[in-house]
């Protein structure tokens, strides 16, 4: 099965 | 000092009713351009980004940057205290300890204010870049509302294709499969019943519906939502507000076997 991603690996924090 | 005043409450109230599942403490960010929010859910998988442009107020002051940190369960306890169609007004200090909402009946003399106390939100900021997405899908909200949840009947997850022959939303559970294709279609009498689909490249992407079950309790704030996807990034599924404003949603892909 797939795997959840996180939208902080893919969005640069400030 | 904030003073923004909202023609209808109803738009507030409806933004905050859409995201409050998702995200509890948030900071509300304004400055003379408008009101903007984002916040992460919990488990750091989605993204909730609202803007509500100047333009979408009238009048609009805000002399300095402010950010109202506000638990949304709070807000949404006052906004329920809002009729629909109250017209409804944000007041701030510079330095607040308390956001001002006052609702005013156009219909009658009728006023109420409440005050809800700040909250202090240390919250990371992602920087979102500026992306020219592989495929646009523009289709009414109602219609992918029902898509999601029809397929969360049968499995957790939705992988969704966009080819030049359409836009396939299939999933496979415990049960068995069950798959959703939409080509483009125009609607000349409903333009809000088109089905759009702007392709680059074939993308193929798997999400959890959960998350999209989730975002589409923004239906009604919308008749058409707009998904964009690229290969491996995070998926964007927006409702436009009228003056530009926007509630948008981003939900990170499942990857791997």
């Amino acid at each position: 099965s797939k795997n959840q991603t996180s939208i902080a690996g893919f969005f640069k924090k400030h | 000092m904030l003073e923004a005043r909202l023609e209808q409450a109803n738009l507030l109230k409806k933004v905050v009713d859409a995201i409050k599942d998702l995200v509890q403490d948030c900071n509300f960010d304004c400055n003379d351009s408008g009101v903007a929010l984002q916040a992460m859910d919990n488990s750091h998988v989605a993204l909730v980004s609202m803007m509500l442009k100047a333009e979408s107020f009238s009048p609009f002051r805000c002399d300095r940057n402010i950010a109202l940190g506000i638990n949304l369960t709070s807000l949404m306890k006052v906004l329920r205290c809002a009729q629909n169609e109250d017209i409804l007004t944000l007041k701030a200090e510079d330095a607040p300890d308390v956001v001002n909402l006052v609702f005013e009946s156009s219909e009658s003399d009728r006023l109420s204010e409440y005050d809800i106390k700040l909250m202090d939100i240390d919250q990371e900021h992602l920087g979102i870049p500026e992306t020219e997405y592989a495929a646009t899908i523009t289709m009414p909200s109602a219609e992918f509302q029902r898509i999601c949840r029809d397929l969360m009947a049968l499995s957790e997850s939705v992988a969704i294709e966009a080819t030049k022959d359409g836009v396939k939303f299939s999933c496979s559970g415990d049960i068995g499969n069950g798959a959703v294709t939409l080509r483009s279609h125009t609607n000349v009498e409903k333009p809000d019943l088109n089905v759009e689909i702007a392709l680059s490249e074939p993308v193929a992407l798997t999400f959890s519906l959960k998350y999209l079950v989730n975002f589409c309790k923004a239906s009604g704030l919308s008749s058409t939502v707009k998904l964009c996807l690229s290969n491996e990034v995070p998926l964007l599924v927006e409702y436009g507000l009228a003056s530009n404003s926007y509630l948008r949603f981003y939900l990170a892909p499942k990857i791997g076997d």
